[in-house]
């Protein structure tokens, strides 16, 4: 029988690793759908919670991932995070079935590597600014200071690595990456592109339509 | 229904447009609406303007929202919508300058069609372009193929933009929706939206609709 929830506030109990395995793994496939076969993340420690509620589970974890390297900008993460990653998951766990709540990945602080990382980290820098460059003129760009144009730059890397997460969690066969809106934030994006009213406003009623089948 | 169906290939859709920085998607969801319906009917297919909608949809908000039912009343109370030529997009909100000896078009009605996206695609075949609502998650960076986002990530009770059904299909066995959008040509695939058809993608079944011309 699934144990009751926790009390507000108090902290579901710590797991043992062997009860997060399954959901680990599941994230884990999750991080690596879609990476070429040489780039796949492999699972380091694993520590978490879960909290139980009627017929589902929902596991907060913390994983190390451990990355191989990747050269195509395009497709990598940042180098600093190449090699390892501290990652946390939320898996809803409903009768069995497993589906990816949030994922959340970041280098772990890799300062002790040296210039090794200091050099790529600079390779990176190139290879961005040579993007975005490609961005500015496909797109017809002007910023009006330098300081507005770093700034674009910084929001189209952040959104690089935005598309990277979203092409993660894609079912279909969907590609995403650098469009016409890649250096606008996801707020700037929001405000002027899409239209609010239509979540919480039911407008007009109208009719129903019959069906195409009936006589 | 058909097992793939395109109103592009019958000649039923004009080309993509651009909203440009204007949250407008409404008008241009709705004006490719009744220019389909306008083409099954009398056999011409006209561009119609957004324009008018954004400036004499008093219900609406113009650039910063609006709604394809407010949009079919207001083209009903209007007398009909002005071709693109006539009163052409300017992607902000302006004095409303409709004359009805200018209208090209009229509408008698709008419905509202089954969430059921089996009878959905039964409609299209038959009737037209559908006019729909989804949520636009990861559509900033959309390139190209067949878009089926986790559906946390994509509730449908997250609306936030309007486009168009054209047509639908199979491609390797994936299904989807060709979706028309109103970012211009140079987004997505030539301006189309591919969508995973059959699952509620992104509440793409939720505000299905369409003008009714008699």
């Amino acid at each position: 029988a699934p144990a009751p929830p926790p009390a507000a506030g108090a902290q579901a109990p710590e797991l043992a690793p062997a009860e997060l395995l399954a959901p680990a793994r599941f994230a884990l496939e999750m991080y690596n759908r879609d990476r070429p076969a040489g780039t796949r993340a492999v699972l380091g420690a694993v520590r978490g919670r879960v909290r139980r509620a009627g017929r589902g589970s929902l596991y907060s974890l913390k994983a190390t991932l451990e990355e191989t390297p990747c050269n195509d900008p395009t497709v990598c993460q940042l180098p600093v995070s190449k090699k390892t990653l501290l990652c946390s998951f939320e898996v809803l766990d409903e009768l069995g079935k497993h589906v990816l709540l949030r994922r959340d990945c970041g280098p772990v602080d890799t300062k002790i590597t040296g210039a090794g990382v200091a050099e790529d980290a600079g390779d990176f820098t190139v290879k961005m600014t040579s993007i975005f460059k490609d961005f500015v003129i496909t797109y017809n760009r002007t910023y009006e200071t330098k300081e507005e144009a770093q700034w674009r730059m910084s929001i189209f890397v952040n959104n690089l690595v935005r598309a990277q997460k979203i092409q993660a969690l894609d079912r279909g066969t969907a590609q995403y990456g650098v469009t016409k809106f890649s250096d606008l934030t996801e707020e700037e994006f929001h405000t002027i592109y899409l239209n609010p009213l239509l979540k919480d406003n039911p407008g007009q009623k109208m009719r129903r339509a019959k069906s195409v089948e009936d006589p | 229904a058909l097992p793939e169906w395109d109103w592009r290939e019958k000649g039923a859709v004009t080309k993509v447009k651009d909203q440009g920085m204007c949250g407008s998607c409404w008008a241009f969801s709705v004006t490719g609406n009744v220019e389909g319906q306008w083409f099954l009917k009398e056999g011409n297919l006209l561009s119609l303007s957004e324009q008018e909608l954004l400036d004499c949809d008093k219900v609406d908000k113009a650039c910063l929202g609006g709604l394809p039912s407010n949009a079919y009343s207001a083209i009903k109370i209007l007398g009909g919508l002005e071709t693109e030529d006539d009163y052409s997009y300017q992607g902000r909100l302006q004095t409303c300058s409709f004359s009805a000896d200018k209208a090209k078009v009229y509408i008698n009605d709008s419905v509202e069609l089954s969430q059921n996206e089996h009878k959905m695609a039964a409609w299209l075949a038959k009737k037209g372009p559908i006019s729909v609502a989804i949520n636009a998650f990861g559509m900033q960076f959309y390139r190209r193929g067949i878009a089926h986002p986790l559906r946390p990530l994509c509730s449908p009770w997250l609306i936030d933009h309007a486009v168009l059904l054209v047509g639908y299909g199979n491609r390797s066995a994936v299904p989807f929706w060709a979706i028309k959008n109103s970012w211009g040509p140079d987004w997505g695939e030539q301006g189309y939206y591919y969508l995973h058809r059959g699952s509620g993608a992104c509440g793409v079944n939720t505000m299905a609709s369409s003008a009714v011309v008699d």
